[in-house]
């Protein structure tokens, strides 16, 4: 459950990735 | 039980040629294929289209590399290169030299000379060549014993002079037996005297002097010496160096830390070149190099070279260009350890930062077009009305527009940005098979390779739609030689010119890295097949797509070449019928430029 | 070294923890915080009765929504919906119950983000269904159509022809790859 939280909580940071590359 | 030393010098000089020679003639024969049979760093290829493509790249190349970069080139190549004066040259010099002197002091040793002349020669004796036929040793002994027969001597010759005489024919006689008699020959053959084996002496090969009271303290220093400190020094120097580096050629502790950043990462962090360089800056390689340097400052470095900015506080150009020149074997190394964890979005990334620092540019979206020369970012990044990113949409427009979106003025340095933009090769994916050498299809438990067929052409050029090019063009032969060895194809292509890298610290040339994933789990399967070997002929043809429009009847395949890959497959193909999906990436190490990313079906039947 | 706040009823590391470190910490505490607001000393891994009564209305409102075509208002009730499963479900709750919800209830919202325009996002939860082991033709039909609208058009046909494995025959995703095809084509002139 905590690791499917914090997969959850990573993906603000991944749009913000996505977004500087692209 | 006495042993005899050396006393008339007639043995140790055998010993020491022999030490010697054991020595020098490995290295000479090694010197003189460095010298002058070695290719790796031929410019020439026997191939002339490719040493074209060659030619152009490297007028270029040259026109745009810095002067910091050209100093550092050429101290690199004079390292490479073989000094006179280098150690080995020196060695052998010096080695054959004391073997001259050493041939010539046992020629003009008596007792050497003698004790070779007590050979027992029935040739010689006899007077005839070593080749002669038994009439020949027949008529030669006939004459000689008329000559020398003790009844035929004069009375008149005194006791000495008989008595040698006597000697002489005595020996004459022993000759023709060991040539003709069947057991006096075996005697010969066997112990090199036809009387059977003479005395044989053993002794040491070494003077007395050696181990005579005055000399053998000394004598056993020197054993001492070498045992305890000279010989444990350099077998630990050369056990350490050995052990430190693993089979890729990366220091063993940098091989740990990827494995641990490896092991470590979380699927849900997104993969970038950022953090691949950030991997990279923690390398031991780079500590022994420069150990007052942090990984943060080696980390800035490269970001510098990417960027071609100079923020680092480290001013000097050749600290940046030794850690920049260190990145290819890292890399290198890191693309193996991430393939045998089976990470393709990390293996990806690293060829990815393997492109941003050969050609020194950050991983934008215009990273084709930033990669060309005389590029003005600024004008370029504001003017574009249609979006360009490409090489190949760059070429839908006319040389002269193309200086309008590039913000290049001059003709010149227009020329030169378009002869790059034109070389810079480009794969068009044609055919791709697994094929079984001998097999008509892949039945279970086989083991297939991966067969590869594409097009090199230059984003200027006319998409070849790959109908276009017949069968005939794309098999292979069926004769055994093929079957036995379905690779030797790739050895016909020749070597990869040097790419245009005006900004990474050395020479470099291209490579293909070749990928193979499973697209059940999107996971790699084997270790990368690195392809160095390719024809850029078709780079030289001018096809130009601004002014080919169609494909007509005057089209000819036969005019251009078809590359060919053959990757193994690292496991057999699966033991039930059906179908297995796999993804193939072909990326090129040097050139942003397109690469091929395709899926290929294993289609499994008895 | 490890240090333990009575107050707070939470462990902290002392000095600079390693990121392993730093997780299981962080969940011992989520842990023990939950535990000790617990009230019900016979609990179950059964999931809380009124708590997915609460994520339930949030999810059928948000779908309601949809169905009348007020997308921004069904995105922000699916979307709290979820928050909610994070948030105030116990971390000792049977996780495959947990899974399922959160994979049935992204699918959602991944077609309201669509529909609104909003391909990042959607990648994003793509993303995420496919790091839950959801890899289907479905997830990828979609997980193309949002790489082709980002521009991402490499991105796009490598995962359009992932989903031709699945289901070699998907007419959908056959469409989807001549439309990369054509794109790339453009793309590289």
């Amino acid at each position: 459950n905590q690791a499917l939280t914090r997969r959850y909580n990573s993906i603000f940071k991944r749009k913000e990735v996505c977004i500087k590359e692209w | 039980q006495s042993y005899e030393y050396d006393e008339g010098s007639e043995t140790w000089p055998f010993f020491v040629l022999t030490m010697l020679f054991v020595v020098l003639v490995p290295l000479s024969i090694s010197q003189i294929y460095r010298l002058f049979l070695d290719r790796s760093n031929a410019t020439e290829y026997g191939d002339p289209e490719q040493e074209k493509v060659q030619k152009i790249l490297e007028e270029v190349n040259d026109e745009f590399v810095t002067e910091d970069v050209r100093v550092f080139r050429q101290a690199y190549e004079k390292s490479a290169r073989s000094n006179i004066w280098s150690k080995r040259n020196i060695v052998l010099i010096v080695g054959w030299a004391l073997v001259a002197f050493l041939i010539q002091r046992i020629r003009e040793n008596d007792a050497i000379v003698a004790s070779a002349t007590g050979l027992f020669d029935p040739y010689a004796l006899l007077g005839v060549s070593p080749s002669a036929t038994d009439r020949d040793i027949k008529s030669a002994y006939r004459k000689l014993s008329v000559k020398f027969h003790p009844d035929k001597l004069s009375k008149d010759l005194g006791g000495e002079e008989r008595a040698r005489i006597e000697e002489m024919y005595v020996q004459i006689s022993k000759a023709y037996e060991a040539l003709t008699d069947e057991i006096t020959k075996a005697n010969y053959l066997t112990y090199g005297h036809p009387d059977g084996p003479q005395t044989v002496s053993h002794g040491i090969a070494l003077p007395s002097f050696l181990v005579d009271r005055v000399a053998s303290p000394v004598v056993i220093l020197i054993y001492a010496v070498m045992l305890s400190i000279v010989l444990p020094y350099f077998v630990t120097k050369w056990w350490s160096r050995t052990n430190s580096f693993t089979k890729k050629g990366i220091h063993v502790k940098t091989a740990s830390h990827f494995v641990d950043r490896l092991a470590n990462f979380k699927p849900s962090e997104i993969v970038t070149v950022d953090l691949i360089v950030n991997w990279l800056s923690n390398a031991e390689e780079f500590k022994i190099i420069f150990p007052n340097l942090t990984a943060a400052d080696f980390e800035e470095l490269i970001h510098d070279h990417i960027d071609r900015t100079n923020n680092s506080r480290l001013k000097d150009p050749k600290v940046r260009f030794r850690i920049v020149s260190k990145c290819h074997s890292l890399l290198h190394g890191l693309l193996d350890l991430a393939c045998g964890v089976r990470n393709t979005e990390i293996a990806n990334a690293t060829l990815e930062t393997f492109k941003c620092i050969v050609q020194a540019v950050p991983h934008t979206p215009y990273r084709q077009i930033l990669q060309l020369p005389n590029v003005n970012k600024e004008k370029f990044l504001e003017g574009s009305v249609d979006e360009i990113y490409t090489l190949g949409k760059l070429f839908t427009y006319e040389d002269k527009e193309i200086g309008k979106i590039l913000g290049i003025d001059d003709e010149h340095k227009l020329k030169k940005t378009l002869t790059v933009a034109s070389h810079i090769p480009h794969l068009k994916l044609i055919k791709a098979d697994f094929l079984v050498p001998g097999e008509p299809q892949v039945t279970p438990s086989s083991t297939p390779h991966i067969s590869v067929k594409f097009l090199v052409r230059s984003a200027k050029q006319k998409i070849i739609p790959p109908e276009k090019f017949p069968e005939s063009m794309l098999e292979e032969p069926q004769d055994f030689e093929f079957q036995k060895d379905p690779f030797s194809i790739l050895e016909s292509q020749p070597p990869m010119p040097y790419s245009y890298a005006p900004f990474f610290p050395t020479k470099r040339r291209n490579a293909l890295c070749c990928l193979v994933a499973l697209q059940k789990d999107g996971k790699l399967i084997q270790t990368p097949v690195v392809i160095d070997k390719l024809s850029l002929q078709n780079l030289n043809k001018d096809f130009d797509k601004r002014q080919v429009k169609d494909l007509d009847e005057n089209f000819k395949p036969e005019e251009w070449s078809i590359g060919t890959i053959k990757i193994p497959l690292g496991q057999p193909a699966p033991a039930e019928t059906g179908d297995a999906f796999f993804r193939v990436i072909i990326k090129s190490t040097d050139y942003f430029t397109s690469d091929l990313d395709f899926t290929m079906t294993m289609q499994v039947r008895e | 070294e490890i240090s333990y706040d009575t107050n707070s009823k939470k462990l902290s590391s002392v000095g600079e923890p390693t990121e392993g470190l730093e997780i299981a910490l962080g969940q011992v505490n989520t842990l023990t915080t939950a535990l000790i607001s617990e009230t019900n000393p016979n609990f179950t891994p059964q999931p809380h009765e009124d708590v997915s009564k609460l994520i339930k209305n949030l999810f059928d409102s948000g779908l309601k929504n949809a169905q009348q075509n007020k997308f921004p208002e069904a995105l922000k009730n699916v979307s709290l919906a979820i928050e909610m499963a994070q948030r105030k479900r116990a971390p000792w709750e049977a996780f495959a119950i947990q899974l399922k919800e959160l994979q049935f209830m992204l699918r959602h919202k991944i077609d309201i983000l669509l529909v609104l325009g909003r391909y990042l996002e959607a990648l994003q939860d793509l993303d995420m269904l496919m790091n839950t082991g959801l890899i289907q033709p479905e997830v990828l039909i979609r997980k193309t159509d949002a790489l082709l609208k980002l521009g991402q058009l490499d991105q796009a046909r490598i995962e359009c022809e992932r989903g031709l494995t699945l289901q070699p025959q998907n007419a959908k995703l056959k469409a989807l790859l001549m439309e990369c095809t054509r794109k790339l084509a453009d793309f590289n002139g």
